[in-house]
């Protein structure tokens, strides 16, 4: 999860803000 | 009565007319205006476009039925393999209109000529390729949005934990283009195999989007953006 830390925050949290 | 029933249009299956309300907006690849016209500036563009591109995919992916349904890491491997198949997909699909030109994006079309002077013929004659075959297939908007869904749950990931849940994902999109073509298309009785035998060229041509990208990553002159680096990284 740490690897793709950024795929794991949208699908978790589903905002594509401060990306 | 009986001829004015026969006339109507078959329903919409409930499946497809959830995956056209869930098809993404128009994307804009917006050249960057102070790099000279070439191979930097249209490869810069298309990184950034991609990088936007996979944000809109995971948007999307969380709107297939049953997809939130899955683990949260089987959702994660099944996009970490599959993003770049919907995303050649979506390309194809701007680009039947338009002969013998790839649409990166509404503002960013390519002919030969073109793809040759920004170093992407390689990957354009590989996408031209695919949407010769949809073409052929007069792929429609219903049948498109169907095939994208079915490519993400075609995942053959081997990180897959709960390939059951998978599975079934697979099985109801299945299920619902052959109720499709059935309904829509009795006449053509195996056009849901002609459409489903297209998807290898399609993981075909992912990949050698991948082989492009990743020479553009390992080359490292042009910036490509945190997301669109781990979904390569995901994938090699």
């Amino acid at each position: 999860t740490e690897r793709h830390k950024i795929l794991h925050r949208l699908l978790q949290e589903g905002s594509p803000s401060d990306i | 009565i009986a001829t004015a029933t026969s006339k109507k249009p078959a329903p919409i299956n409930p499946m497809v007319s959830h995956l056209l309300v869930a098809e993404p907006e128009k994307l804009y690849a917006m050249p960057d205006p102070a790099l000279p016209d070439g191979p930097l500036r249209a490869t810069s563009a298309l990184c950034d476009l991609a990088d936007r591109e996979i944000v809109v995919i995971i948007g999307w992916a969380k709107n297939i039925p049953g997809f939130p349904a899955l683990s949260l890491a089987d959702q994660m491997s099944v996009l970490q393999s599959a993003w770049l198949e919907v995303l050649v997909l979506g390309v194809a699909w701007r680009s039947l209109p338009c002969e013998d030109e790839v649409v990166f994006a509404e503002d960013f079309a390519l002919d030969e000529e073109g793809a040759r002077a920004a170093g992407l013929w390689e990957l354009s004659a590989a996408l031209l390729q695919l949407v010769r075959k949809y073409r052929a297939l007069r792929l429609e908007r219903e049948e498109y949005v169907l095939l994208k869904a079915l490519a993400l749950a075609n995942s053959d990931s081997v990180h897959i934990e709960d390939m059951a849940a998978v599975q079934r994902l697979r099985d109801v999109l299945h299920e619902a283009l052959l109720e499709y073509e059935g309904s829509r298309r009795p006449e053509e009785p195996r056009r849901a195999g002609k459409l489903l035998l297209t998807l290898p060229l399609l993981r075909q041509t992912a990949a050698r989007a991948l082989h492009h990208f990743y020479g553009i990553k390992l080359g490292g002159k042009v910036p490509m953006h945190k997301l669109f680096l781990e979904m390569l990284e995901a994938m090699m």
